[in-house]
């Protein structure tokens, strides 16, 4: 399972 | 945070500020893609929407706004202030071919069928390959001046230590995005050619010459 995306990088 | 993404985020930072210095200092855009700057500049925008939405830090919002504020800058240099430069004749890339693509891309392999999120996702798969215009000049013109290499080499190395920073965060965090992963690996073998004339060519103190 892919954890949750966060999109906290650029 | 870790060395990689740092690293990877002054590298963009830098070649931002050197592709800036050029146009400036030179009062030329002349061998730089407006279509890739473009493509540049709609990657931002989409991406970073959720500055509005999503708090993360200062640096993550001062980064953004750079960003986004600088892609116009270019864009506003290029097409206006010094568009008599603009090399036009040689920046023929059709855009369609790749935002068309990258749209239904998006549409399809996304983590959620949300409007932010399916505007994430298509910044991501569109930043992947928004440098092929630029690419396909040097191409076409069979030559690049040193600054813009420096230019390429340094936007090309960004996503290379995104690759680390994502290998860094997978062991330490078990943290990975596929969508991230796979986009930012495509776009830095995208670049591979490039490198390699850099090591061997520019880095020698030679003009970056394509062979006839």
């Amino acid at each position: 399972e892919e954890p949750e995306p966060d999109h906290d990088e650029l | 945070m870790n060395v990689f993404r740092l690293a990877g985020d002054m590298s963009h930072l830098l070649a931002i500020i050197i592709l800036l210095l050029k146009i400036w200092k030179t009062r030329s855009c002349a061998g730089i893609s407006g279509r890739s700057q473009l493509l540049f500049a709609l990657t931002y925008t989409a991406r970073y929407l959720d500055l509005v939405t999503n708090w993360v830090s200062l640096y993550n919002t001062v980064m953004k706004v750079f960003f986004i504020a600088t892609s116009y800058a270019t864009i506003y240099l290029m097409y206006l202030k010094f568009k008599a430069t603009y090399d036009s004749n040689h920046d023929t890339f059709r855009v369609e071919f790749l935002l068309l693509p990258v749209t239904i891309l998006a549409l399809v392999l996304n983590h959620e069928f949300s409007f932010m999120e399916i505007l994430w996702t298509f910044s991501i798969y569109l930043e992947a390959v928004a440098i092929l215009p630029q690419l396909f000049m040097v191409s076409k013109t069979g030559e690049a001046e040193s600054i813009t290499s420096h230019y390429l080499f340094a936007l090309g190395s960004y996503r290379l230590l995104y690759i680390f920073n994502w290998i860094w965060r997978y062991y330490t965090e078990e943290y990975y995005d596929l969508i991230a992963i796979i986009a930012g690996v495509v776009q830095t073998v995208l670049y591979c050619d490039f490198f390699y004339l850099y090591f061997t060519k520019v880095l020698k103190g030679k003009k970056l010459q394509l062979p006839a």
